[in-house]
């Protein structure tokens, strides 16, 4: 049975988070 | 001292001086350096004045200077701390220290309850969640019903909320995030471990040697 994600876990797939991009040319 | 000063006179506009940054960061020397060679590439794609501006911003995250993103306007406003619409090297520097990996936990908390605190009150309320959440769906070209976004909700303040009040304090915020690292994983940017490989050409120019 599928486990619903809390709205962090969500949240922090958004691409505006991910400062990693910031590194990949 | 006379060398000291030409070396700040041959620094271009808005550098820092690498070893302060790095007494202040998680960074060497070195590594401020090579942070550099990305903060000149970001800063200059656009307009070449030394500072990142919000469009820089955007298209170094997104290969798009006109796309809004809630959590990117956050982030920057967040690295943004003299708060003069523009990303200077060592607001840049010292934010990303945030997010070097030997970073304290305690810190990347304290970061990441800012950001989520969207009106800044002190507390993350549940307007403010239901927001990002529809903000995450509008991003990804997703679509939920209103009922499971309120699940969703209320699922995280069930988990969130302990004393009940329907806002999430930093003492609450501390406790949830130890329960659940994964929402913590974005706080945490694993190339800055290795920055000096990733921005290798800082090593023909360094002026500083590192003390450690």
């Amino acid at each position: 049975r599928p486990v619903m994600m809390n709205a962090f876990e969500l949240i922090s797939t958004s691409q505006g988070l991910n400062l990693g991009s910031l590194f990949e040319k | 001292m006379g060398c000291t000063c030409a070396k700040q006179l041959k620094r271009p506009r808005g550098y820092e001086d690498p070893v302060a940054l790095a007494s202040q960061t998680y960074f060497s020397v070195s590594e401020v350096e090579a942070l550099y060679e990305l903060f000149k590439k970001l800063s200059s794609s656009m307009v070449d004045d030394g500072f990142i501006n919000k469009e820089e911003f955007q298209l170094a995250l997104f290969r798009n200077s006109k796309k809004q993103n809630l959590f990117a306007d956050r982030i920057f406003e967040l690295f943004d701390a003299k708060h003069d619409g523009v990303i200077g090297f060592g607001e840049f520097v010292k934010s990303l220290s945030v997010f070097h990996p030997n970073s304290p936990q305690a810190d990347k908390e304290e970061f990441a309850f800012q950001l989520y605190d969207l009106w800044q009150t002190g507390y993350i309320e549940r307007e403010e969640v239901k927001e990002m959440v529809l903000a995450l769906l509008n991003e990804s070209d997703m679509s939920l019903s209103d009922d499971i976004i309120e699940a969703i909700v209320d699922k995280t303040f069930i988990e969130a909320d302990s004393n009940g009040d329907g806002k999430i304090d930093r003492e609450e915020w501390k406790a949830f995030v130890a329960r659940n690292p994964s929402s913590m994983k974005i706080m945490t940017v694993p190339y800055l471990k290795d920055i000096t490989t990733t921005f290798p050409s800082f090593i023909f120019r360094s002026e500083v040697e590192d003390a450690d």
